[in-house]
């Protein structure tokens, strides 16, 4: 099963 | 103050129905460069990135960078008032304002109207896009992609990309069966209709469709999409808005538990 992931997690919060 | 114009209504009245459903809200960063907007869908699975640049508008005036709080559902109401034709111009003060107007004219300088919108305080966390140098780069026709996205959709939740040279595939199965759709790179690269594939290792990633679906409301903006993707990283969706700017979305992958 292919568990979605959060945009969040690849790009660092400024 | 605040003002920019363009001389046809029809260009913005796509870039709002290109994000209008993935976002509810969206602070729109005006400074004297132009105007843009990064935002997270709400269940941060996707961010859209939209780039509007100064020297596209017929007028554009920008005394003091200014933030304005944007309920893009609301201003989407707003620009469906407006003919494609008429001209456009936004108009807000710049220390700090509570609402923007939007003027409407017609060609014929017959009809003018005016809409004012109040502005929304949006806390929004603001993202920084590492610059990538993606194993993949696809550029096809806008109305495939959104094709492909639709019609697979109806078999699986799950679109699966595999690019290589030889082309690309999209993939998807569930209790319906499973659907492929490859397309070939074309040889005559400078066509609309063009597949070009520029490949520095083949990749193999998942995404939800109904992300991608929301994506593709971005088509009427521009006749060829371009597909960024690597291994293990959001996918890069991008539409070009004209010689004035673009729209890239970017979208978190699924991956194996």
């Amino acid at each position: 099963m292919a568990l979605q992931t959060s945009i969040a997690e690849y790009f660092n919060l400024r | 103050m605040f003002e920019a114009s363009l001389a046809q209504s029809a260009i913005l009245k796509k870039v709002l129905d290109a994000i209008k459903d993935l976002l509810n809200e969206a602070n729109f960063e005006c400074t004297d460069d132009g105007i843009k907007v990064q935002a997270m869908d709400n269940s941060h699975v996707s961010l859209v990135s939209l780039e509007l640049r100064s020297d596209g508008f017929e007028k554009y005036r920008c005394d003091r960078n200014l933030s304005m709080g944007v309920n893009l559902a609301s201003m989407a109401k707003i620009m469906r008032c407006s003919s494609n034709s008429d001209k456009v111009t936004i108009k807000a003060q710049d220390d700090n304002p509570d609402k923007v107007s939007f003027i409407f004219e017609s060609s014929n300088q017959e009809r003018i109207s005016d809409y004012e919108m109040k502005l929304m305080d949006i806390d929004a966390d603001q993202l920084g896009i590492p610059d990538t140098e993606y194993s993949c780069v696809v550029k096809m026709p806008s109305a495939e992609f959104a094709r492909i996205c639709k019609d697979l959709n109806q078999f699986g939740e799950s679109l699966v990309i595999s690019c290589s040279k030889e082309g690309i595939k999209f993939s998807t199965s569930g209790d319906l069966g499973s659907a492929n759709v490859k397309l070939a790179q074309t040889t005559d690269a400078d066509k609309d209709d063009a597949v070009t594939i520029e490949m520095r290792s083949p990749v193999t990633l998942t995404f939800a469709c109904r992300y991608l679906n929301h994506f593709t409301k971005a088509t009427p903006l521009s006749s060829q999409v371009q597909l960024s993707m690597s291994d293990e990283i959001p996918l890069l969706v991008e539409y070009r808005i004209g010689d004035m700017g673009c729209i890239k979305y970017y979208l978190a992958p699924k991956i194996d538990d």
